[in-house]
């Protein structure tokens, strides 16, 4: 069987929330090691990735590998009926059809179940290979939401080139064009608000702003999130999750025509 | 659109 309680259980909601308009249906692997997804969008442009670590867990036994279908708008109405401080325990059976959450308030007045059916998907585990970026931006999590948000209203695709002055984010539309640039700012009175830039060889690359726009629902999962991008590769967009794994985007590049 | 890759592309199916 499967069972994984997870005392920070607004964690999975907020992780739900932030790929449940990217993604529909997914499989949720489990194993010993943890709790896992990956998932293409449906123009399969863009990929995600969950990773969250057995040892993240207060209580984590899965006894064999199994994978999870599950509708991610079912699934987040459910986790919509957890309070805020809950603690969500999940649990399957090897051979079952269904996942229960189950809700537990802090003071333990209050407890409730719900169950979710799961369902067949037929999903391709795509490899995803270790990459030596050019450039790494790691800025706050707000601060890329408002880039992408700032130049989805002027135009439909995003460039972002990394140089040793900093990152810019450029964008051109029948609006007029826009060039947003973040610095290293490494010293920055709150480690909030810190930008880290880490270049190996300048690189420019275009993406559409949609996803990029899409990925930013994952703000309220991290302080800071990473871009990280290499020649002709696509994007990865990360958001860590502390103590506990990560939630990864990736965006295929556009071509310059 | 126009000029946008697949990710499947990059990254190989298992």
């Amino acid at each position: 069987m499967f069972e994984a309680r997870l005392v920070q259980g607004n964690l999975l909601k907020k992780v739900v929330d932030a790929v449940k308009d990217l993604v529909t249906d997914a499989n949720f692997d489990c194993s010993s090691s943890g709790f896992t997804l990956q998932a293409m969008d449906n123009s399969h442009v863009s990929l995600v990735s969950l990773s969250l670590r057995s040892d993240g867990f207060e209580h984590f036994r899965c006894d064999r590998n199994m994978s999870m279908g599950m509708s991610l708008g079912n699934l987040a109405k459910i986790l919509k009926c957890a309070g805020n401080d809950d603690i969500v325990t999940m649990k399957a059976a090897d051979d079952g059809d269904t996942v229960t959450f189950m809700f537990e308030s802090p003071k333990e007045d209050r407890v409730s179940d719900f169950e979710l059916k799961l369902m067949d998907i037929d999903s391709e585990h795509l490899g995803i290979p270790d990459t030596d970026y050019a450039a790494t931006v790691t800025l706050p999590a707000a601060e890329y939401q408002r880039i992408c948000r700032d130049l989805s209203s002027i135009g439909d695709t995003v460039v972002i080139s990394a140089t040793k002055d900093g990152v810019k984010f450029s964008s051109s539309g029948d609006v007029g064009t826009a060039n947003i640039t973040v610095r290293q700012n490494t010293t920055a009175d709150k480690k909030e608000e810190q930008v880290s830039i880490d270049l190996k060889e300048p690189v420019a690359l275009t993406f559409a702003l949609r996803y990029l726009n899409s990925f930013a629902k994952a703000t309220p999962l991290a302080s800071h999130v990473s871009l990280s991008m290499a020649r002709d590769l696509p994007v990865m967009v990360d958001y860590q999750i502390s103590d506990m794994g990560h939630l990864r985007f990736y965006l295929a590049p556009k071509i310059e025509d | 659109g126009a000029g946008q890759r697949n990710i499947t592309s990059f990254f190989g199916k298992h």
